[in-house]
C-alpha cells in the first residue's frame, strides 16, 4: 500500500481537487483506494458523499477514549473501488487539543496500519494550515504531492512546506520525495505565466513539466458530487491528471 | 475606530485580496488604516511589503513574555495612510500553544486598544482555519466580511462560520453583523451561476446584491506588491470593491 499526502498551506490551490482526481483515476483502473479527509472544512467528504447526516462520524472519532475500528467509519464514494474516511467540523478541536492525549501521529499511523491490507493506495487531503494534522500526514506519507496554483500569492509558502518535509525526512530516517504540481493554469494571463516560470526556476526537477489547466468540468464534478474520472473522463482537467498520475508513478527524480 | 474582520475557513476564496482592496480604498480617501495579518502564511504581509528581512517581526512577537509595544512592529505599506502589522510563520506555533499563556483574545484586544487613537479603520485578514486566531479576530470585530468564492466547494463552510459569529454575539452581548461577498465571479460558467443563486437563496439579505468579478489586475497587483486602489484604480475588480465599500458602510441590513 502507498500513502500519498496532498498538502500546501496556501488556501484554494487545488488540494482537494487533486486528491479526488488522483484517487478516482486509480480506482477506475480497478485498484482499491481510500481517500482520507483531514480538513475540518471537509470539502473532500462533501464531494465524495462522506459528510451526510446530522452527526457524521469520521477521523475525529479516532481520538475518542474508546475509539471505534477504522472500518466502522468508512463510507462508499459512489465510485467503484474508492472509499472515504470523512472529516467532521469537530476535527478543528482535535487540531487544538488532541496532541496532548496520545499524539496525532500515533492515531493516524495506527489507523493506516489497520487499513493497509485492504487498499493499494491511500490519499490524504490536508487542511490549509501547517499544523498538527498536516505534519502527521506528512510523517506517514511515502510521497508529498504539493498542488501550487500558478498565482503570485501561492509561491510564498512553498519554501516553508519543503523545509517541513525535510525536517520529517531527518526525524524518521526515510526519504519523503516532493512533487510540485502547477494547478489551475490559465496560459492567457501574464501573472500565471510569470508564476510558472518562477516555480520552474526555483524548484526545477521537483516541478512537473506540465500543468493542470483551468477546467470548469472539475468544478461541476464537485457540484454534482461525482468522481471526476467517471463524470468527465475525457475533459482537459481529467486527462491532465491522468498524465500527472503517470509522472508520479514514474522514474525517481534526480535528487 | 472600526474593526472589520475578513474571514472564511475555506481556502483561496479572496480573503486577502478583499482585505487589501478595502484597506487601500479607505486609505486612498485620506483615512488612517491599519491592516493586521493573522495568517501564518502571511499573504497580506508579502503583498503590502511587511514580510521582508530574515526574521520579520510581527503579530507573533505580541505573545513574548516581554512583548514590545505594537507601534514597534508596524510597517509602512507604500500606500499613503495604510500601515501593516505583519504575520510571521511563527504565528502557526502561537495558534497551537499561545492560548494557554494569556489567551489570544486578550493579546489582540490589548493591541487594538493601543492603536485605537491612531486609526480610523483596522482590517483583520484571517487564516483559512476556524481556530484560535480567527475566533479572537471575530471577538474583536465590529463587522464580519465573509468573501465567498462562487464555487460549489466554497458553500459548505459558511453555515459553520455564521454559527461561530452568533456564538460570539451571545458571549460578548454585542451584535456582530455579517456581510457575505460573492468573489471571483465568472458569469460565463454554469457552476458559478448556480452557486451564486444558492448563496442568495440561503443567506438572502446578508449577501451583497452584486459580486466581485474575476479580474487579473488584482492578481497582478499582488505580484507587483502594490495596493490595488493605487495600481489599478479603474480596473473592474477595484471598481467593484469601491461599490462593496459603499454597501458595507451603508444602511444596516434587515435583521
Ligand atoms: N483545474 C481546475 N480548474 C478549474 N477549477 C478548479 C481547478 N482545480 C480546482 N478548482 C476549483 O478551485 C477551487 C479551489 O480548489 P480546491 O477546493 O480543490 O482547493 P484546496 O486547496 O483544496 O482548498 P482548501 O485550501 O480550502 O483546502 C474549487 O472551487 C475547485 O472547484
Ligand atoms: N477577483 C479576483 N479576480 C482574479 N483573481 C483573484 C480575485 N480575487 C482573488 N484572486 C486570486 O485568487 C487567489 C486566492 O485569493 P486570496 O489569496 O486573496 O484568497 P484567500 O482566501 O486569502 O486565501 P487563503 O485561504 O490562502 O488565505 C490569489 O491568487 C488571488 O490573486
Ligand atoms: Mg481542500
Ligand atoms: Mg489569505
Amino acid at each position: 500500500m502507498s500513502i500519498w499526502c496532498v498538502a500546501n498551506q496556501k488556501g484554494g490551490v487545488g488540494k482537494t481537487t487533486t486528491a479526488v482526481a488522483l484517487a478516482s483515476l486509480v480506482a477506475a483502473e480497478g485498484k482499491r483506494v481510500l481517500a482520507i479527509d483531514l480538513d475540518p472544512h471537509a470539502s473532500l467528504s462533501h464531494w465524495l458523499g462522506g459528510a451526510e447526516g446530522p452527526e457524521p462520524r469520521g477521523v475525529a472519532d479516532l481520538f475518542a477514549d474508546a475509539a471505534p475500528p477504522v472500518s466502522a467509519l468508512l463510507r462508499d464514494s459512489g465510485a467503484a473501488g474508492l472509499q472515504v474516511l470523512p472529516a467532521q467540523p469537530a476535527l478543528a478541536t482535535v487540531e487544538r487539543h488532541g496532541v496532548g492525549k496520545q499524539g496525532m501521529g500515533l492515531v493516524l499511523s495506527r489507523a493506516l496500519a489497520e487499513v493497509a491490507p485492504h487498499y493499494d493506495l491511500v490519499v490524504l487531503d490536508c487542511p490549509p494550515t501547517l499544523g498538527v494534522l498536516m505534519v502527521s500526514a506528512l510523517a506517514a506519507a511515502d510521497l508529498l504531492v504539493a498542488p501550487t496554483q500558478t498565482e503570485p500569492l501561492a509561491l510564498h509558502g512553498l519554501a516553508g512546506l519543503l523545509r517541513t518535509a525535510q525536517m520529517i525526512e531527518r526525524s524518521r530516517g526515510r526519504a519523503l520525495p516532493v512533487r510540485i504540481v502547477p494547478t489551475m493554469y490559465d496560459k492567457r494571463t501574464r501573472a500565471a505565466q510569470d508564476t510558472l516560470a518562477t516555480l520552474r526556476e526555483r524548484y526545477a526537477a521537483s516541478v512537473w513539466e506540465e500543468e493542470i489547466p483551468v477546467d470548469t468540468r472539475l468544478r461541476e464534478a464537485s457540484r454534482d458530487a461525482q468522481a471526476p474520472a467517471l463524470a468527465h473522463a475525457l475533459s482537459r482537467g481529467v486527462v491532465a491528471y491522468a498524465r500527472l498520475l503517470a509522472w508520479l508513478r514514474g522514474a525517481p527524480l534526480p535528487e
